[in-house]
């Protein structure tokens, strides 16, 4: 089914705060959002703010991902 | 530390500041800046010495949206501030939002804090998953030394320790809520939330939030000390009242109340009390009972005087419940009475224990 507005708007931040701090692909598409992909790097995020690692985006990962925070990647190579 | 490590190769490292925010004095951002590095140096044998030209090793400057880097800031909140790990060129450059609004006190933000955490990350420090920890990524305004255990430790094995051994009182640890042995300060009914208290941490939990949230009282609330002893709201006032030691705070959400801090003493306890253990209000009769000791008093919230006939003792009016509280709640018709890791759950109608839980069952343990 088509994402409700709200639920895209936090699909899109999710990819972007995955993007940049952990390192996730850019440019997912639609069901590629649900894809191995997209899921490693939220229970990798889920994990490092020790939230219980669902691979889901629920509220209280989406609530983190909305606090005021530092520019710099959480993981790995900053270039 | 960021991946190979990466370091400055020598102690004396050079600055300078490229701009100024107008949301503060010059003067204010230079002391920030100083304050921010100094913490730093309290605890390494690092040394910072400030360039008005040329290039520095930290170049800090203010800047929004694409500011040069090709890592563009995104208005305000969100992303607050940057940096670069050491190394030549922009290694070690240092970024600031000028979209945010940048403050010297507990107002969002506090550009000494996110200054500090920023050339933590200048020196080589990466992030930390420790909430109490300076380089965690999420803001949190504290007040007192920044750097916590994880900090120092994380700072020092790039560096080494301050040779002058300058000693400095770590933050706290935050405290694990899936300790077995966990015990609460206090815990609260807020707006529908539950605030549990402990250490210089607390708890919110939402009922639509499986995980509850951890954060640092002074971070919400700055004008409340870091140790609290019990608290309780009033529903029907719509406040808060928070007690340590011999006074008490009254909040209105995340506001303090006029004419608070008060003594204990004004709710009618002898001056021999010097701190009260547990609080809770109990709607159905508009009563808030104070655990203090081995006893308890009644107070009464609509004449705001404490019922006659107290003290009385714990164990002879709630059977079951034969150890003194840490914390106490009540919901429909239960009080939750906290004493070290157990969670005891007391029904008025059968006036007696009903259940004994651990305590952090409460924390979705």
């Amino acid at each position: 089914l088509p994402l409700l507005s709200a639920d895209k708007d936090n699909w899109d931040l999710a990819e972007k705060y995955l993007h940049r701090f952990y390192d996730l692909p850019a440019g997912l598409q639609g069901r590629q959002r649900s894809s191995g992909a997209f899921q490693t790097k939220l229970k990798e995020m889920q994990k490092f703010f020790k939230l219980k690692v669902t691979g889901n985006l629920d509220d209280n990962t989406l609530e983190l991902m909305k606090q005021a925070r530092c520019g710099v990647p959480d993981i790995g190579e900053y270039n | 530390h960021f991946p190979q490590h990466l370091k400055w190769q020598n102690n004396q490292i050079t600055f300078r500041i490229l701009n100024y925010t107008p949301d503060l004095k010059k003067s204010d951002v230079d002391r920030a800046i100083r304050n921010a590095l100094n913490v730093w140096s309290d605890v390494t044998p690092l040394k910072f010495k400030k360039l008005y030209k040329d290039n520095a090793d930290i170049m800090i400057s203010f800047g929004s949206k694409e500011h040069g880097d090709y890592n563009p800031f995104d208005g305000p909140n969100g992303l607050l501030a940057h940096a670069y790990p050491p190394g030549q060129g922009i290694g070690g450059d240092t970024h600031f939002d000028e979209d945010e609004h940048w403050t010297k006190d507990s107002s969002t933000y506090n550009l000494f804090i996110v200054a500090a955490h920023e050339l933590g990350h200048a020196l080589g420090m990466s992030h930390s998953s420790d909430a109490g920890a300076l380089m965690y990524p999420v803001y949190s305004y504290t007040t007192g030394f920044p750097l916590s255990e994880d900090d120092i430790e994380g700072i020092q094995a790039l560096y080494g320790p301050n040779p002058n051994h300058k000693k400095v009182k770590p933050k706290p640890v935050a405290p694990n809520k899936c300790d077995p042995m966990l015990s609460f300060d206090a815990v609260t009914e807020l707006r529908g939330e539950t605030i549990i208290f402990k250490d210089s941490f607390y708890w919110r939990l939402h009922p639509q939030m499986p995980e509850p949230e951890q954060t640092l009282i002074k971070s919400t609330w700055p004008s409340i000390p870091s140790k609290v002893d019990a608290a309780y709201e009033n529903p029907e006032k719509d406040i808060v009242i928070i007690f340590s030691g011999i006074r008490m705070w009254a909040l209105n959400g995340y506001d303090l109340v006029d004419g608070y801090p008060k003594y204990i003493h004004k709710l009618g306890l002898p001056k021999t009390i010097k701190k009260i253990d547990a609080a809770v209000y109990i709607s159905d009769t508009s009563k808030t009972l104070l655990f203090i000791d081995e006893d308890y008093w009644s107070y009464d919230e609509m004449t705001g005087t404490m019922d006659s006939g107290y003290p009385r003792s714990i164990e002879s009016d709630f059977p079951g419940m034969n150890d003194e509280v840490d914390a106490a709640t009540y919901h429909y018709g239960y009080l939750y009475f906290f004493h070290e890791n157990m969670q005891y759950e007391y029904s008025y109608t059968s006036r007696k224990v009903i259940r004994i839980l651990r305590t952090n069952s409460i924390l979705n343990c």
